[in-house]
């Protein structure tokens, strides 16, 4: 299985290590904090207490051998771009970084980091997307006025066709698929009738996704 | 306008904050440091300082009048479940929560948040899914092995219909939508030809977006 190394368990880190093990990663987990080692004792192969920043510890828990390495941390811009450095150091092929800002970021690509994350400002954007459109549960940018929302069938929804749909809503949206149960319709018929649980995934202008989830013209 | 009142701006209170003013929506911000509370008069309509959690505070600055509220603290439990309770007893329609943990999350359905986010936790989920798929800019999960994932027009992919890539890849997925720079191409036709800069929706199990992005039987 491919090696990652994960280097801070704060909220973002943890979530990180426990869904790679979830899908058969060989995790190591590195933290300054005792407690945050042994909680995550229990959901990755390894979980070492130590200083993200020092080579010596790294070497001496085979950190080299990974095949990817995430740097959590947050707070500390130095112990984040050090931490960062030494794993480019180590030979790690694939270094992703958290930043807390934009030249936090700029400075991580520059010292070598393959991929920067900021989780807090993507969760910002994502949630006054979905504000515009209460119902919307998930949200994938495409351009600044549109993107790929996930919408459950709401009751105005359910028992009418897309047909029916498109025709009340007269905007330029698309279903690109439904899923139902365990299964996913990609590209349905306009026949297609909604049901009740089902998830749609559309795409469209914000406003054309707000109007048809409220129901609106 | 719809009005919504933003209490704490770290990152995810300032970049929710700053898209919703984007957006259009009147936007009041508040915040505990003068430091914060400077920057972001920049790209709000109000931004005042003080305790979230004081309820005299808040009806001075007419908050009461908000559709939504967005309570963006997470360090602090007692600030975070004080500002969400105060915010439901002043009536606001809609109250959304970040919360830290899963108990702190249920703690503010119970107080009456209408909706609670995880923004870090989510984070490390979709990092771990593109992590699988290297190549994957945006993730929305569907069932706990299938999603819709973004990814870029590869170079084995550019010059090759999607009937080709389909046939090479023997696999149950489908491509959704294709965006051209402004224009989305939805349902796209199995001759439609990649170009390079083109963005595709695909839906499909983990496995199957993996190895169609790598290029792998
Ligand atoms: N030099 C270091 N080496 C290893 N771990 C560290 C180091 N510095 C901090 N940490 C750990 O990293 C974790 C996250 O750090 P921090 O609090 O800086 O980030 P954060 O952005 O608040 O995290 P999150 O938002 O994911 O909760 C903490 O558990 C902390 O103990
Ligand atoms: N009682 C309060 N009233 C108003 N603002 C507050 C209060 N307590 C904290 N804040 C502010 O809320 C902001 C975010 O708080 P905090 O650091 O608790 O959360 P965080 O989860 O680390 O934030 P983020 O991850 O979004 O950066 C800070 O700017 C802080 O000054």
């Amino acid at each position: 299985a491919e090696r990652i190394v994960v280097i801070g368990l704060g909220r973002f880190g943890t979530s990180t290590a426990r869904t790679l093990h979830g899908l058969g990663y060989e995790v190591t987990a590195i933290d300054i904090g005792e407690k945050q080692v042994a909680d995550a004792s229990g959901f990755v192969t390894l979980a070492a207490q130590g200083d993200g920043t020092d080579e010596d510890l790294l070497r001496s828990l085979h950190v080299e051998q990974s095949d990817v390495g995430i740097v959590a941390q947050g707070e500390s811009l130095e112990a984040s771009v050090l931490a960062t450095l030494v794993l480019k150091r180590l030979g790690i092929p694939w270094v992703v970084a958290k930043a807390a800002s934009d030249l936090h970021g700029e400075l991580l690509r520059r010292i070598g980091a393959d991929q920067v994350v900021f989780p807090e400002r993507d969760a910002g954007t994502r949630l006054a997307h979905s504000l515009a459109v209460r119902q919307i549960n998930d949200y994938i940018p495409l351009t600044p006025t549109t993107g790929v929302a996930k919408l459950p069938a709401l009751p105005h929804f359910v028992g009418h066709t897309l047909a029916a749909l498109y025709r009340d809503a007269n905007l330029p949206l698309s279903v690109l698929l439904i899923r139902r149960g365990q299964t996913l319709i990609s590209a349905p018929a306009d026949e297609e009738r909604i049901q009740v649980g089902d998830e749609l995934i559309l795409a469209g202008s914000d406003r054309a996704i707000d109007a048809f989830a409220n129901g609106r013209e």
